[in-house]
């Protein structure tokens, strides 16, 4: 069965998107078949691939998800685009009901066929972000090495608690990504010492610096890796690439 | 009256809250008398000034704001704190219904005592930053100078016209601020052109250049201007200040 990995972080612009993209893409790069999900109503996971978004949402459609996956240019790497009227979904759906039940018989269509499940979710701790929670095997957590790094992660961290409890331990405590490393900013150093001292072995080796080539690639609908093969950004998702699939 | 700015954008880490704390602070030395209403459950502008969250929040409660705003280290600026638990109100309230009322309500209490009113939001569409533009005068966009910037702004826009519609005019589009602006890269240069080409006068003059100092400065619970008032971050957030000021 394949590992599911849900790409959190309620606070915004911590690296979320750029993670689940070029982290799927060198899963794929590197032989895995992959399956990038985004359930982001602003739909970047979607776009950065040069994809369009749906109208509706495949996860809450009853045709089956297979009609709706798409390929994208690099091998192995299939995308399930995002919507921009997902947000409705966010208001309607608590992790609970039927909603979410449907999502998670939906992904359970497709998940023996993909080594790896990527999911993008939206800055929020909704109930969007609780459903994607549920679906998963594992938490992968981007954090930005800046001073609200630290702040709103209490209220993350008894969410994902607590879909751990729900769902009897299917989910786990994957993996923290120290994103924008800035070695020499002091503020880098606080929160690179303050998340490991916190967390531990769960703290990726790997950090992604800050790195003018993440933040382009999307705009040419391509990973980091197809446009700008050996930036630092490409190398360092390189990296993490290789200890998630040691973390097995 | 009093104007009521609300600091939104759904794309997360853009600046609102950069922005809100350093501009209200800049309209405080300015002599204006400011309140600042954190309504993120992140709580980030209300730790950024070195204050406490609440357990609850005033908002949503039946005692007096007056009685919840404390004073802050800067003269004429006051802050309402955040509360944690906020986010429970984005699930109850829709822009419509009593919670949202009661929150009009309370700011009704207070307006006429300020000058200027600065509402931080969440990186959301949903029912939280609904019900703060209906209490709003203006709205204030910050937009990061990054590809992902003009993605999601037409949900956005399409949300800030309905609530324009129903407010009958009482909520008005006062202004785009481009954020960690880089003239050095081509990626800037091009979401400046196209931002000033699509929303035209309304785009501030001043921008905002990436600066450490305004990282930095919420570690040590100041505003840019106590903690590094000769910096760029600190000139910029005084340029749009008097922008702001002229554009009554
Ligand atoms: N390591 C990096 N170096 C430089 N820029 C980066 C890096 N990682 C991300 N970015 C840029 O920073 C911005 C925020 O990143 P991204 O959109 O991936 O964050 P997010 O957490 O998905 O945001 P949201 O909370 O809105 O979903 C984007 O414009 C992205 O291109
Ligand atoms: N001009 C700037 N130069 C350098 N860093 C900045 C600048 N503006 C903001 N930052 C930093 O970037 C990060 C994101 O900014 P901020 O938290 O203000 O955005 P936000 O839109 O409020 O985020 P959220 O969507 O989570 O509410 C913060 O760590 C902040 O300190
Ligand atoms: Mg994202
Ligand atoms: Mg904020």
């Amino acid at each position: 069965v394949g590992r599911i990995l849900c790409v959190v972080n309620q606070k915004g612009g911590v690296g979320k998107t750029t993670t689940a993209v070029n982290l799927s893409a060198a899963l794929a790069l590197s032989g895995q078949r992959a399956l990038l999900l985004d359930m982001d109503p602003q739909c970047n996971a979607t776009t950065s691939l040069g994809c369009e978004p749906t109208v509706g949402h495949a996860l809450i459609s009853n045709s089956n998800l297979n009609e709706n996956i798409v390929d994208t240019d690099i091998e192995h790497l299939s995308l399930l685009p995002g919507s921009r009227t997902f947000h409705d979904v966010d208001k309607m759906a608590s992790p609970g009901d039927e909603e979410s039940q449907q999502i998670r018989t939906h992904l359970d269509e497709v998940i023996d066929e993909y080594d790896f499940v990527l999911i993008d979710c939206p800055p929020s701790v909704g109930a969007l972000t609780q459903t994607a929670l549920t679906a998963s095997t594992e938490v992968l957590m981007p954090i930005q090495c800046e001073y609200f790094a630290m702040e709103g992660l209490t209220q993350l961290i008894q969410t994902i608690k607590k879909v751990i409890v729900a769902t009897d331990g299917r989910l786990t405590f994957g993996g923290i990504l120290l994103t924008m490393y800035d070695p020499t900013l002091e503020l880098t150093r606080e929160v690179d010492e303050e998340v490991r001292d916190f967390f531990g072995d769960i703290v990726f080796d790997s950090v992604v610096p800050r790195d003018v080539s993440l933040s382009e690639a999307p705009s040419h609908g391509q990973s980091v890796f197809q446009y700008a093969p050996r930036s630092r950004g490409a190398y360092a998702y390189t990296q993490l690439c290789m200890e998630v699939l040691q973390r097995d």
